[in-house]
């Protein structure tokens, strides 16, 4: 069915190619038009994932299917749930199967990237999840594999708090410091269905720094039902799930050769993301891990995403972001644009700039506000300047876990929800201990100067607490990301982000000189 | 949290190929044994049955599998929920 890329437009004969309205939006079932993942854009650029290899890490995936058979990597592939090479969803041994359009997943990245190659990791076929699997999982080859997508995580019940353990860690680390030969793997994972019951900043795969957390929004910009709001998404793409119109959903196949319109959750939206970073990959396979999540921030548009609880703001270097959507929804053809003629971002450093240990009581009616007044290591070797990922790692302890509500801003002002209300989660036991919250809403800002913690319960009863710890550990540049970046287009936000750091760099290269006149003198 | 244990060991070797693993494990009453990409000497012993699981460590295997001296360690692992999306 490939057809040359310029009469896209013209006969795509696939008839039901327009169900998948995230590819282009004319506003099929009610949509908004325009609302999509811009792929055409990178097609016509002759971008369509070549080269590309996604790793999907599910419960198997049906890679005799037509649409698949020809793209997919059986070297690559395995089945850590039954120990074989041959990823194949199926019923296991004691009927035990959570099968759920597996093949939906891997074709919905295809529209995205026709020519990547995608591998089946069968992973998730177990009654239950073991440490040496998701790592094993996740370690995957990867010197072929690119990119891995996840559609699963801790339990979305709204009172779990969990995240990859030791094992998993080390291969996470490993991926990034080791993986597509130094440049680092990509680890896409969707942010949760807990919807505004659950706060995905308690899942530490999404709220990981070497993943990217893609949420969902639904063909005419509103959130899915099931969104959870955190302060780590980086960005959206699309899923059903609000509309009866079935219509809307995102068409996939299922097992059985059929056009379905329904599937759970995010699990669409980590594929499709994976696709969009495979049409970057292409465009410039130098992209470091760290790049791509550059791009995104940089790349991802507000478009029409709206939600009425959570409002758009922009941080302190002007980059607008949402709770719920991260920065936008991708936008491939702006980011295979930026990819063509990307440099990659200095080295990053890390930084802990500051740490609250005394104990601190938390009552019901009021707010807990403590203070840390950052120098951002300055003068030391691991100074940072531009940030990117911000953690703020707690330890607290309540009456009710669940009714605890958590912001820190940042000495440019840029407030963020590290931790909303969960009013299933009773836990009066376990807290949270040493729990990384991790926020991306400060991209790009300057650290140094007082950052607030405020601390409080929300909720009908009356709660009392305890704030043990509260660490603030800073990532980023010590020089400007983007100084070296070319601009095209004097309306995006590159050549916005780039603006501020030049004038930045020029106040302080002014302040430097005046010092030193004045010692002179 | 009750802890839930899988019949899934990570088993560190003083040394030893892919071949030595599977034959210890094998020795050991598992199905297999296979290296993990980062660590050293790092194994996924892993039943051949169904993936059982259980409310108490299983000592006694673990306890047989320690005093082995090519081993230098075993970690049994603990199962935990995932959750589609």
């Amino acid at each position: 069915g490939y057809r040359e890329i310029n009469n896209i437009d013209v006969n795509m004969s696939d008839p039901l190619f327009t169900k998948q309205w995230y590819l282009i939006n004319t506003g099929q079932a009610d949509g908004t038009p325009g609302l999509d993942l811009n792929v055409a854009e990178a097609w016509n650029l002759g971008f369509t994932g070549k080269g590309v290899t996604i790793a999907i890490m599910d419960d198997g995936i049906d890679y005799l299917h037509p649409d698949l058979a020809s793209n997919y990597n059986a070297e690559a592939s395995f089945d850590f749930s039954s120990n074989d090479p041959y990823p194949y969803p199926r019923y296991t041994d004691d009927w035990f199967n959570s099968i759920n359009r597996v093949t939906s997943r891997v074709l919905l990245l295809f529209p995205c990237s026709q020519s990547c190659h995608f591998t089946g990791i069968r992973m998730l076929d177990q009654p239950f999840m073991t440490d040496i699997i998701e790592a094993s999982s996740i370690s995957h080859m990867p010197q072929v594999i690119d990119i891995y997508s996840a559609s699963w995580g801790p339990t979305d019940d709204g009172k779990t708090v969990d995240g990859p353990r030791e094992l998993t860690l080390q291969a996470m680390a490993d991926g990034v410091n080791k993986g597509r030969g130094g440049k680092g793997s990509i680890y896409v994972w969707a942010s949760g269905d807990g919807g505004s019951y659950d706060d995905c900043n308690c899942d530490g795969y999404a709220s990981s720094m070497w993943t990217i957390s893609i949420n969902s929004a639904i063909n005419d910009g509103r959130t899915a039902l099931y969104d959870e709001s955190c302060s780590s998404t980086l960005a959206s793409t699309f899923s059903n799930g609000r509309k009866r119109n079935p219509e809307a959903g995102v068409a996939t196949t299922d097992l059985y050769g059929n056009c379905t319109l329904r599937h759970s959750g995010t699990s669409a939206a980590a594929p499709e993301a994976a696709g969009v970073f495979a049409l970057a990959l292409e465009a410039n396979p130098n992209l470091t891990w760290r790049d791509l999540q550059h791009l995104t921030v940089l790349t991802s548009k507000r478009n029409k995403l709206h939600d009425e609880v959570h409002q758009w703001r922009r941080n302190g270097v002007g980059l607008e972001f949402n709770h719920l959507f991260g920065y936008g929804v991708l936008d491939a053809g702006g980011m295979v644009k930026l990819a063509r003629e990307w440099k990659t971002v200095p080295e990053r450093f890390h930084c802990v700039a500051g740490s609250v240990q005394e104990i601190d009581k938390i009552q019901s009616g009021s707010k807990l506000v403590l203070s840390v007044t950052a120098d951002a290591c300055q003068g030391k070797d691991n100074f940072v300047r531009y940030l990117e990922h911000v953690q703020a790692v707690i330890t607290v302890n309540a009456s009710r876990r669940g009714d605890l509500n958590i912001n820190m801003t940042s000495p440019m002002g840029t407030k963020s929800i590290l931790l909303s209300r969960r009013p299933r989660d009773d836990d009066a036991k376990v807290g949270f201990d040493k729990w990384p919250f991790m926020t991306t809403h400060t991209w790009g800002e300057d650290p140094r100067g007082a950052w607030l913690l405020e601390v409080g319960f929300q909720g009908e009863a009356p709660q009392s607490g305890v704030l043990k710890e509260w660490t603030l550990m800073l990532h980023g540049t010590q020089s400007a990301p983007y100084i070296d970046q070319v601009v095209r287009d004097y309306q995006s936000k590159l050549a916005m982000s780039k603006k501020e750091e030049l004038e930045e760099e020029l106040d302080e290269a002014v302040e430097r000189s005046l010092k030193s006149l004045l010692s002179k003198s | 949290e009750e802890l839930i244990f899988s019949d899934h060991f990570l088993v560190q070797l003083h040394e030893g190929t892919n071949e030595d693993a599977h034959q210890l494990a094998l020795e050991h009453g598992f199905g297999s044994a296979r290296k993990l990409p980062f660590g050293e000497g790092l194994f996924h012993f892993y039943p051949r049955e169904i993936p059982k699981t259980r409310r108490k460590r299983s000592l006694q295997q673990h306890r047989r599998l320690a005093k082995d001296h090519r081993v230098k360690n075993v970690f049994p692992q603990e199962g935990f929920g995932r959750q589609k999306r």
